[in-house]
């Protein structure tokens, strides 16, 4: 999966890959003072394509919210909503809302859920749906913050660490492998990066195609940019 | 580049059909042999109905890659570069069939440059078989020659043929072609010694035409429905339909432009389309040139005595005058018209016009709007008309739109010594209507973004394409139903299609076929908004042309109203020297061979803009 820290004060956007064995779960956001816990368990590709390059993406994201005692579970395949003891449970071929004290849901048929917990955080869910009989492929999802500033500063995870900004500095632009992503020098955590300028896609507005985000690619799964290494992310389960 | 200097390592030809839909890959790689920095062309040519997709250069270690633009933006983007001269990318016409990419290179001493070129194109079935044109002249002979075609196409392959205008005794056996029910790979890979044209020489016999003509096995009724990662494509071109009678008017310039060779080969022409009328068709022929002359008042069936009266009236046909277009073509109408409403003619027939012509209106209406504006309202949507423009002075795009209102096509043909054979081959093409308005039916909750799905007629040897998204990607079966009128009864068939198993259809190839499919429906859809933005009201012209632009940069297509941008690396002096490749209209074709060279300037790195939105948004998705 590829993750984009958006920066628009600055104009600017951060990206890197995270990628590790299909079933992994990470953890993308926890906030021990809110009692927020956003994991994810990722999937490869059906099989090895040609290329050999194994692909990995999110299909199955657990979302708890400790203090309001809500529970998410959200895959390619359904969403769950835990609450009270009670289990409702959404399909992702309806267009369906949901609105509780707590928590707000709103299903778009075959493309998005868009959930705000109270007074916490809001976010969107985008289901990929791929052709079922692609001979590589499968369906799979997107997670992307929309409003984070109520969390607490202590709040982690690998999206969650950039949640109350990022100080860095970019410079040395130089020629990279392809004109067109230019290599510079990252000054970032204390640390110096070799970057490189590319682009990821934001799949928001249009998810069938995306939209270009050019952002500073941080290399070998984000090493420098998030603290600590992926490995210190992965939990066993999605709870 | 400087014979001697530059050494030619490889030329590969790579084509993939799926489908009809062919990608190929061109690429050379050549050394710099000389003790200096030289400049060093790539020129290749690329059949005109196709889209470059893609082009790259490798220069001592570094890719310059082309970057798809909006055409009009690219321009205004370095026009100063333009004026200056700086322009380096160059598309120019290069026969009937074909246009040519070329660029230049710096090349520094003892360097490698790759270039590689890719284009698409949707194969159309014509006379009952698609070709595939490669046209290769790579001068001196080369290290590693080949030309490599793979055909995979589900419906099964009925026959293929292999040939080149340059195979000779020695050369054809090196043709290698292996075909199985549904897949055909083809290949050429001569030696440098086998290339030489004799054993000592530099010369090469590796010059010409290399072509493929295949056809699939036709299905049957509903025709053949594939579909592939959320998009579908309808072939529609069932075998065993009976031909519709038709009831033509020719409409035949005989003004003092015709003189001397057309004249001569419109008359060798329609002397052997007379001949092929069946007997069971209606013709007229009206000569006009500032005066509009029928043969006779009303049309005449094709019998043997008609016929051959026609023929000696043929004969006859001598050039004079100016001409007067409007009231040829309008004169043709009225006697349809008549005939039809006088029941002169069978009720189940296809009423068409076929009207050539070489020069711009003159006498009578020369308003070219009016006179579209005038065949328009008398035709009234009623029948067909067909339009030949013969050689350079006529303003092509004047009879294509004028065809494309009125349920019909435009054909340019070349004033050379073939004349007679592309007006007899144009009208072969349309002279046996299969089916009449032939409608394609799929619903309305199942598929979105169709191409066109309504066609006048279906002719024999040709085929209907129609393409379009599935809503829903798990969708297992799509209702179809195809509706025309035939001769005797009207066509109705209706069926499910279902989503295919490619990796049962072809179990040892990887998985080659990507998004075709996609790539096949962009492809038809450009080219019929393309279509639409030169005949349609204002607002669907500006609609069109939007749409078309954005499709075109969405799936980096060089189509008329893109570029293809590459930043060349620095000269000596320091300055860029970007090139751009652009697409030729027919009319821009036409234009370049009347004399004006069309010469297309370029342009350096481009950044993407994206509009940023706050607050700030974090988050992770599919690579």
């Amino acid at each position: 999966p590829h993750f984009m820290i958006e920066l628009p004060d600055r104009g600017d956007a951060l990206c890197f890959n995270i990628n590790d064995k299909p079933g992994t779960i990470f953890t993308l956001v926890r906030d021990p003072e809110s009692g927020i816990l956003v994991n994810g368990q990722i999937i490869g590709d059906k099989k090895i394509p040609p290329d050999g390059k194994i692909n990995t993406y999110f299909w199955r994201f657990g979302i708890i919210h400790q203090t309001l005692g809500v529970r998410l579970e959200v895959s390619t395949r359904e969403i769950s909503v835990f609450q009270d003891g009670k289990r409702v449970k959404l399909l992702w071929s309806d267009t369906a809302s949901l609105k509780g004290p707590n928590v707000d849901l709103l299903v778009t048929k075959d493309r998005s859920l868009t959930v705000t917990l109270k007074d916490s955080v809001k976010f969107v869910i985008l289901l990929h749906k791929v052709w079922e009989k692609h001979p590589y492929h499968r369906d799979y999802l997107g997670f992307y913050t929309l409003d984070s500033h109520l969390l607490s500063p202590s709040v982690h995870g690998l999206l969650g660490q950039f949640y109350h900004g990022i100080e860095y500095e970019v410079t040395d632009l130089r020629p990279g492998e392809v004109p067109e992503k230019p290599d510079a020098t990252m000054y970032v955590k204390g640390q110096e990066l070799n970057v490189t300028r590319g682009w990821q896609r934001d799949f928001r507005r249009d998810v069938k195609n995306g939209e270009n985000v050019p952002c500073w690619f941080i290399h070998s799964n984000g090493t420098g940019l998030i603290d600590g290494d992926e490995t210190d992310y992965i939990v066993s389960g999605l709870f | 580049a400087n014979e001697g200097k530059v050494e030619v390592h490889s030329v590969t030809v790579d084509c993939k059909v799926t489908s009809r839909f062919a990608h190929t890959v061109m690429t050379s790689r050549a050394l710099n042999k000389a003790n200096s920095s030289q400049e060093i062309f790539f020129e290749v040519e690329l059949p005109k109905t196709a889209f470059i997709t893609n082009f790259s250069m490798e220069i001592e270690g570094q890719v310059y890659v082309g970057e798809v633009k909006e055409k009009e933006k690219a321009k205004k983007q370095y026009e100063k570069a333009v004026s200056s001269g700086q322009t380096a990318g160059l598309v120019k016409v290069s026969g009937r069939k074909m246009e040519k990419f070329s660029v230049s290179v710096n090349v520094a001493a003892k360097s490698n440059v790759t270039f590689v070129l890719t284009y698409e194109e949707l194969l159309q079935r014509k006379l009952g078989q698609y070709e595939i044109l490669t046209r290769v002249k790579p001068k001196t002979p080369v290290n590693e020659f080949q030309i490599v075609a793979d055909i995979y196409e589900p419906q099964g392959i009925a026959f293929i043929d292999v040939h080149a205008t340059f195979l000779s005794n020695d050369l054809l056996p090196l043709v290698e072609k292996t075909v199985t029910e549904k897949k055909a790979h083809i290949s050429f890979s001569p030696t440098m010694e086998q290339q030489r044209t004799c054993p000592s020489c530099d010369g090469t016999l590796i010059d010409g035409d290399f072509i493929i003509k295949y056809d699939v096995n036709r299905a049957k009724n509903l025709g053949d429905i594939q579909i592939v990662n959320g998009y579908f494509v309808h072939f529609f071109a069932p075998p065993d339909l009976p031909r519709v009678p038709k009831n033509v008017v020719f409409v035949i310039d005989r003004s003092g432009s015709m003189s001397g060779k057309k004249i001569a080969q419109t008359r060798e022409a329609l002397l052997e389309i007379l001949k092929d009328l069946h007997e069971e068709d209606f013709f007229a022929l009206i000569e006009f040139d500032h005066m509009v002359s029928p043969w006779r008042q009303s049309l005449s069936k094709a019998t043997k005595d008609n016929v051959a009266e026609a023929m000696k009236h043929v004969h006859k046909l001598r050039d004079m005058g100016a001409t007067n277009i409007n009231d040829a073509v309008l004169r043709a109408v009225s006697m349809l018209v008549k005939d039809r409403q006088a029941k002169r003619l069978p009720d189940r027939s296809v009423d068409m016009i076929i009207l050539l012509t070489d020069g711009m209106p003159n006498s009578g209406e020369s308003n070219l709007g009016k006179i579209q504006e005038n065949v328009q309202s008398a035709i009234g949507g009623n029948m067909s008309l067909f339009c030949l423009g013969f050689g350079n002075d006529v303003d092509y795009s004047f009879l294509d739109v004028m065809s494309k209102q009125n349920k019909g096509l435009a054909r340019r043909i070349y004033e050379a010594s073939d004349a007679t054979m592309q007006l007899q081959g144009f009208y072969e093409e349309v002279s046996s209507p299969l089916l009449s308005e032939v409608d394609l039916r799929y619903p309305d909750n199942a598929v979105e973004f169709l191409t066109t799905n309504h066609f006048s007629q279906l002719f024999n040897g040709s085929e209907i394409v129609v393409a379009g998204r599935l809503t829903d990607n798990d969708l297992d079966n799509l209702l179809v139903e195809v509706f025309g009128q035939g001769f005797e009864d009207d066509f109705k068939v209706q069926g499910q299609a279902s989503a295919s198993n490619w990796d049962v259809i072809y179990p040892d190839e990887e998985y080659i076929f990507g998004d075709f499919t996609e790539r096949l429906w962009a492809y038809l859809t450009i080219q019929q908004l393309l279509e639409k933005s030169k005949s349609g009201s204002p607002d669907e012209k500006v609609n069109a042309t939007a749409k078309a632009l954005e499709m075109s940069l969405q799936y980096s297509f060089v189509t008329p109203l893109t570029s293809m941008v590459v930043t060349k690396p620095e000269t000596e002096d320091g300055t860029d020297s970007p090139l751009i490749a652009d697409k030729l209209t027919e009319e821009q074709r036409q234009q370049a061979e009347r004399g004006q060279a069309h010469q297309l300037a370029s342009p350096a790195l481009y950044t993407r803009t994206h509009a940023y939105q706050s607050p700030p948004t974090y988050f992770v998705d599919g690579d």
